[in-house]
């Protein structure tokens, strides 16, 4: 998907430092 | 954990049980689960230092694997988690936060999350020029480049969509239309992880007897 075509928070949630599932990689 | 209890460390471990009944009872988690959240902190609480607290450092490092405390999305998500605002997260802390991201938690709960994560100056709006500021940071750590028209272009479209005021900023009821119309936005707020968390299935070695009934 293009970063044009996506809305601001779209495109903001997929921060790596808002994806807590890090959290629980072994 | 107490699973080796001598004597000398009983007092300890009944405080230990005391603290994961009451989180158990102030959160969705059961006691099993406070237990497992328990080896997961200190895990994290210990990889840099081992002092039993989170360090911004150290949920950097769990995030991003490599140690740094400078990320504007990792600044707002420790200021969240850090509810005395002391500069660390503590196991209370850590649990009560990640209880909102249970699949289980209330919708409303993940919506009030998510808006405080990005009310960056805590105004209680969401203010256009912070939402550019984040999408900058967001276009430069994927490494795109956005002319400043194209950047105004998603701006334009996003405030048409979620500023029903047309104020430039997003107030709590506009933001919860918002995300109700468009649920992809939260599916960060929800770690299907937390549904599956025991110690038995987190850390199969373990045999987990409790003194606790859930």
């Amino acid at each position: 998907v293009s970063p044009v075509t996506m809305n601001a928070f779209e495109l903001i949630s997929t921060s790596q430092g808002l994806n807590l599932s890090s959290l629980f990689e072994k | 954990g107490c699973f080796e209890c001598r004597p000398p460390r009983l007092q300890n471990c009944g405080n230990r049980f005391e603290e994961i009944a009451r989180l158990a009872s102030e959160t969705i988690f059961t006691v099993n689960e406070v237990e497992a959240l328990y080896e997961l902190f200190k895990k994290l609480s210990s990889s840099i230092i081992d002092d039993g607290l989170i360090q911004k450092e150290e949920l950097h490092l769990a995030l991003f694997k490599t140690p740094s405390d400078e990320n504007l999305f990792l600044n707002r998500v420790f200021y969240l988690f850090d509810e005395k605002k002391n500069g660390v997260i503590e196991f209370d802390e850590f649990v009560h936060a990640l209880s909102v991201f249970h699949p289980n938690a209330p919708m409303e709960e993940k919506i009030d999350f998510a808006f405080r994560l990005y009310d960056l100056r805590q105004t209680g709006f969401i203010e256009r020029k912070e939402v550019k500021a984040m999408v900058i940071v967001i276009l430069m750590e994927s490494d795109i480049t956005l002319s400043d028209d194209l950047l105004e272009a998603i701006m334009d479209r996003t405030f048409a969509d979620a500023d029903a005021d047309k104020d430039d900023r997003i107030n709590t009821e506009e933001w919860k239309d918002f995300v109700l119309r468009n649920p992809n936005l939260l599916k960060n707020m929800t770690l299907p992880y937390l549904k599956d968390l025991s110690l038995a299935t987190v850390f199969p070695s373990f045999t987990f007897n409790t003194r606790i009934e859930d």
